[in-house]
């Protein structure tokens, strides 16, 4: 080492034999990018969205895809540097129905040990055109524990049905619900005033699941210092 | 920048693209398709000390400082990241949502001596 060099972990490295530092790289790139989500190893996908159902969510989401052709655009970043930003992107599950009535259920993760705030969230259903014109949607947003008879309702939003197309519902109250709630499911339910089935209204195409985006900023839980 | 070659000995920007595919990373993460977690490295004599990249900065000045009254011995300089760019990711988490997020600091777009 040159005088006035000093010994710096990168020289460190540059000393180690090409395989091993490659695999060194590697492991190094896995733990850093793993820690920086907060995951302690990488998830175990059991329900892959089909690219259809990802792209058409993407697009309404005004990011253009590269992949073909996907380029993702961020939201702004919080000026606080421990507070983190990011979207959810939440597919729908299909649930019960009744003749007014259908369901659809979204999940979503706590995140132990942070803080979630939503800053924007929104349902996206698509809907066939009804036969007669005007129909009256209303989404139920509830909340239940798995398994519990008696959910909590959270949020009410009436649609307007005139033609078919992606409507879209705030739903910001009930999902900042269900982060402050935890251990929740959080469901949509969807009636229809009229004859007709709202579960007919929702097209079974994978390009056109239902679909909830949420804007969120987490940051790590208020510690209480002792003086 | 200064990227480094099979011959650099003195501070660069050592390019390195991990492959998501490659490492099994694939089925969770959507986008992009790998990491360019690159890294700075070589040496900094301390006549290049804060070349290239912090000339501006006030260590230039407290190093230029100790430079003139001759103080070698108690001085080190180091090759560093100078500008960095975020990761932006789409991937799945635990519960099969898709994330769209963007990791700070997480690409290394510029090296310079400290």
């Amino acid at each position: 080492a040159e005088p006035g060099a000093g010994r710096c972990p990168a020289c460190e490295m540059a000393a180690l034999d090409p395989e091993v530092q490659k695999s060194f790289l590697i492991e190094l790139a896995k733990q850093r990018i793993l820690s920086k989500l907060h995951l302690k190893e990488q998830p175990n996908v059991t329900q892959p969205v089909s690219s259809a159902g990802l792209l058409t969510a993407l697009a309404r989401l005004r990011v253009r895809s590269t992949n073909p052709s996907i380029t993702l655009e961020m939201p702004s970043r919080s000026p606080k540097t421990d507070v983190q930003e990011y979207e959810i992107l939440s597919f729908a599950e299909p649930g019960p129905s009744a003749p007014n009535r259908t369901c659809l259920h979204f999940h979503f993760t706590q995140d132990a040990g942070r803080s979630v705030q939503i800053l924007h969230a929104n349902m996206y259903v698509f809907l066939a055109a009804p036969g007669s014109p005007g129909r009256r949607l209303t989404a139920k947003l509830l909340l239940s524990e798995p398994g519990d008879a008696n959910p909590t309702l959270v949020g009410r939003r009436p649609l307007e049905v005139k033609r078919g197309g992606w409507a879209a519902v705030e739903v910001r109250a009930a999902v900042q619900s269900f982060f402050s709630r935890g251990g929740q499911r959080l469901t949509a339910e969807l009636e229809l005033e009229g004859s007709l089935e709202p579960a007919l209204l929702l097209s079974n195409s994978e390009s056109h699941r239902p679909f909830m985006v949420a804007t969120a900023r987490a940051s790590p839980r208020h510690r209480i210092r002792r003086r | 920048a200064i990227e480094c070659n099979s011959k650099s000995r003195t501070c660069c920007r050592k390019q390195f693209f991990v492959d998501f595919k490659e490492i099994g990373w694939e089925g969770w993460i959507i986008q992009p398709e790998g990491y360019h977690m690159n890294y700075c490295t070589g040496q900094c004599p301390m006549h290049v000390a804060s070349m290239p990249g912090l000339a501006s900065s006030f260590h230039t000045a407290i190093l230029n400082l100790m430079k003139a009254n001759d103080a070698h011995a108690t001085v080190s300089s180091c090759c560093v990241p100078t500008s960095r760019r975020p990761l932006s990711l789409l991937y799945y988490n635990q519960d099969s949502n898709v994330i769209k997020t963007d990791i700070p600091d997480m690409i290394v777009d510029a090296c310079g001596c400290t």
